[in-house]
């Protein structure tokens, strides 16, 4: 299985459309890796972005550099998977 | 499960354990229910709708995908969940009954199974198909962009790496062009609903393009009153309107094709997060988001029932 340990989750909210351009210029840096959860639309509407681990130090960066508010909505997507998956374990070993 | 009265329906589901699920419940009944394979995915897996009908000849009838994305596991749980209700609520709702006694309701409950399997073995994240593009190493297209409506124009990648990457034509997908071939020879489909999630919205069509819909007044106040049923359960808040105006230009979209095809009813779902978590939407919510989302679903079935075009 593919590992998401460290990979953050951020909710960015842009608050004018000047903000929603850089974050689109976000998605074109393809080396950060960063998946978008929800796209770059309207200022003020959540942009939510996962982060894996290596690049979350240069959005972050980035991200404040240009004044744009962010918060992390997801802390480590691996430990939510892991929980998802022993969810899964549980109500297969129940039916058994 | 024995049954679909045990199964689970608020715990994910593996592909194999859905497809059993479906034999179960078309064994239990026949009457009512049918499967049809409708394709094979590119990793030649059977793409399978399930077909609710009462009798009647090519009856008009009201489509419902679920998990095009397939790591929006909530969709694909909830129209496991929507199909049990199917069973249960013929001849007992008499509004739902109504429908289906003039109506044929077909349901896709895995619209990506290659995908969907993948994000149980192997990327919990994949949302695309998992077709290879010659002289790439990235695979998959994204399913949502596929279609033959405005495909190409803005609102789409033409990068094989991107997530929204349209393919190398409208159709490329089996898992689209299965649907397409599908619904044309049917030719009597008057609602199409393609569920997604996440971000709590209902959307009509256009995607492509900023131009209005000519039914524009009518799907938004239909779209009003969907999202009203919804709320009247949990209070849960949807927000809803043309894709281009609600969220973004997105071409080659599934519901653009459908509404072009003449099939006025024409819906996007996304369903729930409200508790942060995006595509790990937590199972303890599924059956809550699969009862919300049916009070929407029926309103715009009973609208469809109503007001034959």
């Amino acid at each position: 299985n593919e590992d998401f340990v460290g990979h953050q989750v951020l909710r960015i909210t842009a608050g004018d459309q000047a903000q929603v351009d850089k974050v689109k210029e976000l998605q074109d840096l393809e080396h950060l890796q960063l998946d978008f959860w929800r796209d770059p639309a309207q200022a003020g509407s959540p942009i939510d972005v996962r982060v894996p681990f290596p690049s979350i130090q240069s959005v972050k960066i980035f991200l404040e550099a240009h004044d744009i508010s962010y918060k992390v909505m997801i802390e480590d997507v691996q430990l939510l998977l892991e929980e998802e998956q022993a969810q899964m374990s549980a109500a297969r070993a129940r039916v058994r | 499960a024995q049954s679909t009265s045990t199964f689970n329906y608020a715990t994910y589901h593996t592909l194999e354990e859905i497809y059993d699920f479906m034999d179960l419940l078309v064994a239990e009944n026949p009457q009512l229910v049918s499967k049809i394979q409708i394709g094979n995915t590119f990793e030649d897996r059977p793409i399978y709708v399930l077909k609710f009908s009462t009798g009647g000849d090519n009856r008009p009838a009201i489509w419902i995908d679920t998990g095009i994305h397939s790591r929006e596991w909530v969709t694909q749980a909830s129209g496991v969940w929507f199909a049990k209700k199917i069973t249960e609520d013929y001849g007992q709702d008499p509004t739902f009954t109504a429908i289906l006694d003039n109506m044929d309701i077909y349901l896709e409950i895995v619209t990506n199974p290659d995908g969907f399997a993948f994000t149980h073995s192997t990327n919990r994240m994949w949302r695309k198909t998992r077709s290879r593009t010659p002289g790439s190493l990235c695979i998959g297209v994204d399913p949502n962009r596929n279609w033959d409506a405005g495909f190409g124009q803005p609102g789409a990648s033409s990068n094989p790496c991107s997530e929204t990457y349209r393919g190398k034509s409208a159709n490329s997908e089996a898992e689209v062009k299965s649907i397409v071939d599908f619904v044309q020879d049917h030719g009597n489909f008057k609602a199409f609903i393609s569920i997604h999630s996440y971000s709590q919205l209902l959307l009509y069509p256009y995607g492509y393009t900023a131009d209005p819909v000519p039914d524009k007044e009518e799907l938004d106040q239909l779209a009003k009153s969907a999202v009203n049923a919804l709320s009247s359960l949990y209070g849960t808040k949807y927000k809803y309107g043309s894709i281009i105006k609600t969220i973004y230009q997105a071409s080659g979209g599934t519901i653009d094709w459908s509404y072009n095809q003449g099939i006025k009813y024409s819906f996007t779902f996304e369903l729930r997060d409200t508790g942060f978590r995006g595509f790990l939407l937590p199972a303890s919510q599924i059956i809550p988001t699969a009862q919300e989302t049916w009070l929407a679903l029926l309103t715009i079935m009973e609208h469809t029932l109503n007001h034959p075009y």
